[in-house]
């Protein structure tokens, strides 16, 4: 049919065979299922054209995280993806989160999957998706046998920069009532609640929010969302930025490729270049800059009942952050 | 004067907050790497050793080879990939260290340069007690493009390793009139690609 259902002893797992991407995932064991929509994306860097040493050496350009919606210049120019303003102009990069005005996270072209592949052996099952055009993020979402959670690997890179800069993030949508809330952990120790909009400055809930996505990210080990019947999460394998910006989402940033330094210190932009210069404009001349990495990580998706997220993450969070140690060596047929 | 000072002090390097979040210049990031490739270099002679004398009871000329794989999560192992090769006539030993101070099972995954089937056996208690394990081979797609990875990757049940402690595993090539009775092969279906290329 038109589904892909892979299960371990503990979970099932279905995917849209045509997206290859995950449309729900029940813990036979709470008898829990929670319907989900996987997609990646990425937000649009903000950054105004400005050169490098313009930016350093005038100093009421590093602005103070003020900004007015739009900006047009003293010759009239529109930047209309800019947040700011001559005075207040903040561009993304290695310190700063940035999106475009439009805070829009634009999902990747096209929905169907270029490619979907199953494996299935007796220990280790795996669903392979390549997506979008030119299929720079690729995932292998697998199974093992005793673990309550679904492994995402994910393959990001390199990321093109047509556009001035991503900040591609992985995205689930659930039917959670969240109700606005959801908790962080960022030591491996402690749980924190999150409430969007909670820095009565930012948040879409605040009709003058400039900065609603930005604005609730948090640093990320693991994180979750719950209501009275559900709860969904993620441990990382490395700490990343992540947020819910919506009720019953969870959104992670796995990979940002930005093109501006943001004036806060780095002195470059976040695009692996070493030889540290700035494009101007960046659209002709971005070949000259670095190729661009490819990133993999390690996203473990848990479900679980209500009220159960804490003890659900915590419960893997120490065999995920303490990976075995392997060892090997190799010696004639028979010898040991 | 410790083999894991460098380590050590590398890791204090890196708990600069750039380090930790990766908003360095890109060539302070690679000297973060340098240090830190260099401390694991020392680290990983020091413990191989240790590891050798405390479980293999061994002499010199055992297991001379043995190594931590720094690359294994870019599928790269140059031990067990040299000796999984066609012609190779080598059996693999993987020890599998638990840091955790409570016991653990988890799915170990091996580059091989490989994809007919090896069988996989665990120590027992008694040292000369191999009992099997369950394993499957899969191919490595490589989306990372990483130069030199792994062709295949062994996947092996690594049930009870002890708290603070290791298991050892054995690796061997299957003789052909075993293969069938002792792990299933994967059987990958591409559902874009034509059902010949499936057989």
């Amino acid at each position: 049919g038109d589904e892909i259902v892979m299960s371990n002893d503990i979970l099932s797992v279905t995917f849209d065979q045509s997206t290859g991407v995950i449309t729900s995932i029940t813990n036979l064991r709470d008898g829990i299922t929670v319907n989900v929509e996987q997609q990646y994306g990425f937000y649009k860097s903000a950054f105004k054209d400005a050169p490098m040493n313009f930016v350093e050496d005038n100093d009421n350009f590093k602005g103070d995280g003020k900004c007015l919606p739009g900006y047009t210049d003293a010759e009239g120019d529109e930047y209309p993806w800019l947040v700011g303003s001559a005075e207040n102009w903040q561009n993304s990069g290695a310190y700063i989160f940035r999106p475009t005005i439009d805070q829009k996270l634009h999902n990747l072209p096209p929905k169907r999957a270029q490619s979907v592949v199953v494996y299935n052996s007796g220990l280790v099952k795996e669903v392979h998706s390549v997506f979008g055009q030119g299929g720079w993020i690729k995932q292998i979402a697998r199974l093992l046998p005793g673990k309550d959670f679904v492994e995402i690997e994910y393959i990001v890179g390199p990321v093109p920069i047509d556009d001035g800069g991503k900040e591609v993030v992985s995205k689930w949508t659930t039917s959670i009532a969240s109700d606005g809330q959801f908790f962080t952990d960022s030591n491996g120790r402690e749980f924190q609640k999150r409430k969007r909009g909670d820095h009565n400055v930012f948040g879409p809930d605040q009709p003058n929010s400039d900065e609603p996505v930005s604005g609730n990210y948090y640093p990320v080990n693991s994180i979750f969302i719950e209501d009275t019947v559900h709860s969904f999460g993620c441990v990382v394998d490395r700490s990343q930025g992540g947020a819910s910006l919506t009720d019953g989402t969870l959104e992670l940033m796995i990979q940002r490729r930005t093109l501006y330094d943001d004036a806060r210190g780095v002195g470059e932009p976040l695009n692996e270049t070493d030889i540290g210069i700035t494009p101007n404009p960046p659209y002709d001349n971005a070949e000259r800059l670095g190729e661009g990495v490819i990133v993999k990580g390690h996203h473990r998706m848990i479900v679980g009942k209500g009220g159960s997220g804490a003890s659900k993450m915590r419960g893997i969070m120490d065999s995920v952050f303490s990976q075995p140690h392997v060892f090997v060596a190799s010696a004639p047929s028979g010898t040991a | 004067a410790s083999p894991l000072y460098e380590l050590d002090d590398a890791m204090g390097v890196v708990q600069h907050h750039d380090g930790v979040s990766g908003t360095s210049k890109q060539h302070v990031a690679y000297d973060y790497a340098k240090r830190i490739a260099g401390g694991m270099n020392k680290a990983n002679s020091f413990v191989t050793d240790a590891l050798r004398k405390l479980l293999l009871n061994s002499n010199e000329g055992v297991l001379d080879n043995l190594t931590y794989c720094l690359l294994n999560n870019e599928t790269i192992c140059t031990v067990s990939q040299e000796a999984s090769r066609e012609g190779s006539k080598e059996d693999i030993y993987v020890i599998v260290y638990n840091a955790l101070a409570k016991e653990r099972h988890e799915v170990v995954s091996l580059p091989i340069d490989s994809s007919s089937y090896d069988f996989v056996e665990k120590l027992g208690g008694e040292q000369s007690d191999w009992v099997p394990v369950k394993s499957s081979v899969l191919p490595n797609a490589n989306y990372a493009q990483v130069i030199g990875a792994a062709s295949d990757i062994m996947h092996f049940e690594a049930k009870d390793i002890p708290p603070l402690g290791a298991s050892v595993f054995r690796v061997s090539r299957l003789e052909d009139e075993v293969l069938s009775s002792t792990s299933i092969p994967a059987v990958p279906r591409n559902l874009r690609r034509s059902v010949q290329n499936d057989m």
